[in-house]
């Protein structure tokens, strides 16, 4: 009886939309908080605007300023929140 | 703190605010009594006044919606974003918006108030014991008709209270039914339906019909959601289904098999492998009231506060005993300044004596005479405009009194309304809650009912309480809600759909009663709990409203108690 359970994951039709990986989820949490299009619109690269856009995000969330996708930035974009994005034009 | 670009804020300070619709999750009254403090939040700090409105457009109009509801910002399931509002201004602008995926509670699971029963609508109590079993949800066990109930103390076998928990047998909400409940099976475009159904809507709320054909009758109504209802998935609204079948193995309650997010979740049908219909379990869902005064921070002009504790902080957080922190408080007041007046902070009752005999009250057998020497202070902050459903409303020396909780108002010929004052400084035999009172019109002696009791004051002597029993009411009568003065020496006194016919005078209940309160009074709620008269027109009160008859038995007129008598 000791032996390791063997766990079945199914995907729950309806919740699909939670199946997404960690950088679908950030991308799509800096565009509709307001952090990917202020950037963007100040025509720079996407690659250095998704770290700047990271580094605003963890300071205005009181998170240490990585610019990177580290664990508890990903966890902090699964809080439950306001829908009135951070950051307007 | 910050505020939205251009310090957008209103331009008056007596704001305005409607609720469209509710959320199946929770009775009406306590959503509005979540909006109600979450506006209170605000008005404590600042200068600005909150009024409901009822119809046309206010200032803030308050919805609930799942998805796209319109506005382009479609909501985004279960979890995530909760809610949305726009900064002041016109239209849109300054409206709230709470995502009705969302499981909407007082933040510590669900908050079921109970309806009829014995509990006067109080909320469920859980786990309560019922024959030995602890329960945790409402239950239809000890019941044939298959209405969900709970107790509403911690044991159901000890103290008997209980009440009914929403569910579509019992009522519904919204549609052109006024709460009629669901029946069961209904047509629908030719199809018969068992239970509520999202058919024909494209905004995945569940309804039913109201009668047996919606086809020929059109009367529908929204279903409350039962506490055991699932969040999400693909069946939202429904109830779990126990035992369920999943992966071929049977399940008596919620599980997170199957999941990696550790999320509990069960099948709404008997088995998941072949249906595939699920939701997630109910859980501490998130504070209306909590999500609410945030949302309204956004509509008075605050945008997100990147301090964790505040309540601007665009992160939910459940918090027990919340005040506003203070970079909130700096936040409203750069905008509308501080609140004018005294100190929002009511002061602390006390009482000081002015006689070394403190006032006693008298035991139940006693007769006694005594004039109250104690002086306390009320909170002025009770205010009556903001009380529901008053425990008794009467005239008493050509002023309509008010009473609630021990606290009682009074409305002049002028209109306008004083108070509070302290029933037991005025009537120091009476307890808090009183059920009905009327002022004889020969000898000026009041009488006071509560529960099975009543007392007769006469100036400051009082004699009681004496049981009603004694006048010739039925000993299973469990109160008297109102009184209606009949001629000189005769007062009918009502109790739901009966009423009967006190001879003053003799002390006793004349022959031929009880009545039935709809037959001679057509029109009228029977189960209203005030009735009174006042300026020759009979009332019948029920939530927060009034019908008004007048002495050709018709109804004349129906309004608010708050707007229309008390004039708020």
């Amino acid at each position: 009886w000791c032996l390791p359970l063997k766990s079945v994951y199914v995907t729950f039709p309806g919740d699909v939309i939670k199946k997404m990986t960690d950088i679908q989820l950030a991308d799509e949490y800096l565009k509709r908080y307001g952090y990917i299009d202020v950037l963007q619109k100040s025509g720079m690269q996407s690659v250095i605007s998704t770290s700047k856009a990271l580094k605003k995000l963890q300071k205005h969330l009181g998170l240490q300023e990585t610019g990177t996708l580290d664990k508890r930035t990903i966890d902090a974009m699964k809080q439950p929140r306001c829908g009135v994005p951070d950051i307007r034009n | 703190y910050q505020t939205f670009a251009g310090d957008l804020k209103w331009n008056h300070k007596d704001v305005t605010y409607r609720i469209l619709n509710y959320s199946p999750d929770m009775e009406a009254s306590l959503i509005d009594d979540a909006f109600a403090r979450a506006f209170k939040v605000w008005n404590d700090v600042t200068p600005l006044t909150f009024t409901r409105l009822y119809e046309g457009t206010a200032d803030i109009m308050i919805s609930f919606g799942k998805a796209d509801h319109g506005d382009g910002y479609p909501f985004d399931g279960t979890d995530g974003l909760l809610a949305h509002a726009y900064p002041p201004g016109e239209g849109i602008q300054g409206d709230a918006h709470f995502d009705d995926d969302e499981y909407w509670t007082l933040g510590t699971g669900p908050a079921i108030q109970t309806r009829y029963g014995n509990a006067d609508g109080a909320m469920c109590h859980f786990p309560f014991l019922f024959e030995g079993i602890s329960y945790k949800t409402c239950t239809t066990e000890g019941r044939t008709d298959g209405l969900p109930w709970c107790a509403t103390t911690a044991d159901y076998d000890k103290d008997n209270k209980f009440g009914f928990c929403p569910s579509e047998l019992l009522f519904t909400f919204g549609g052109n039914s006024n709460e009629a409940p669901c029946v069961f099976p209904f047509v629908f475009q030719g199809v018969k339906y068992d239970s509520c159904t999202t058919d024909g809507r494209t905004d995945g709320y569940r309804w039913c019909a109201t009668t047996a054909n919606f086809d020929t009758d059109s009367q529908y109504g929204f279903c409350p959601n039962r506490d055991t209802a699932v969040i999400g998935g693909n069946s939202d609204g429904e109830p779990c289904q126990f035992p369920f079948i999943f992966l071929g193995k049977t399940y008596t309650s919620c599980t997170s098999d199957g999941r990696g997010d550790g999320k509990l979740w069960c099948g709404t049908t008997s088995n998941y492998d072949t249906d595939k219909k699920w939701g997630f379990c109910p859980d501490r869902g998130y504070s209306l009231f909590l999500v609410a005064a945030h949302e309204f921070g956004h509509v008075l002009g605050l945008d997100h506060s990147n301090i964790k504790d505040a309540l601007m902080y665009p992160m939910y957080k459940y918090v027990e005993d919340f005040s506003l922190h203070s970079d909130d408080i700096k936040g409203i007041q750069y905008l509308y300044g501080p609140k004018t007046g005294p100190d929002p902070t009511p002061p602390q009752p006390k009482t000081t004596n002015s006689s070394p005999i403190m006032p006693t009250r008298p035991t139940p057998s006693e007769t006694t005479a005594f004039v109250s020497t104690t002086t306390h202070v009320v909170d002025p902050s009770q205010d009556a405009c903001e009380i529901k459903e008053f425990d008794a409303i009467t005239e008493i020396q050509k002023e309509l009194h008010f009473f609630k909780d021990g606290h009682y108002w009074k409305l002049s010929s002028t209109g306008k309304h004083k108070g509070p004052f302290l029933v037991s400084e005025k009537w120091p035999a009476l307890p808090a809650v009183i059920n009905t009172a009327f002022e004889d019109q020969l000898t000026k002696k009041i009488y006071f009912f509560a529960e099975k009791q009543f007392w007769v004051y006469t100036g400051n002597e009082v004699l009681g309480p004496r049981r009603i029993e004694k006048l010739g009411l039925p000993s299973n009568l469990e109160r008297v809600v109102g009184a209606i003065q009949r001629g000189k020496g005769k007062v009918l006194l009502f109790n739901g759909e009966n009423f009967w016919r006190l001879d003053v005078k003799a002390q006793l209940i004349d022959r031929g009663y009880p009545q039935f309160t709809g037959s001679a009074f057509g029109g009228v709620p029977i189960d209203s709990h005030d009735v009174f008269m006042y300026k020759g027109f009979f009332y019948f009160c029920r939530e927060s409203f009034f019908w008004r008859m007048n002495s050709r038995k018709q109804v004349d007129q129906v309004a608010y108690v708050k707007y229309n008598l008390l004039k708020c």
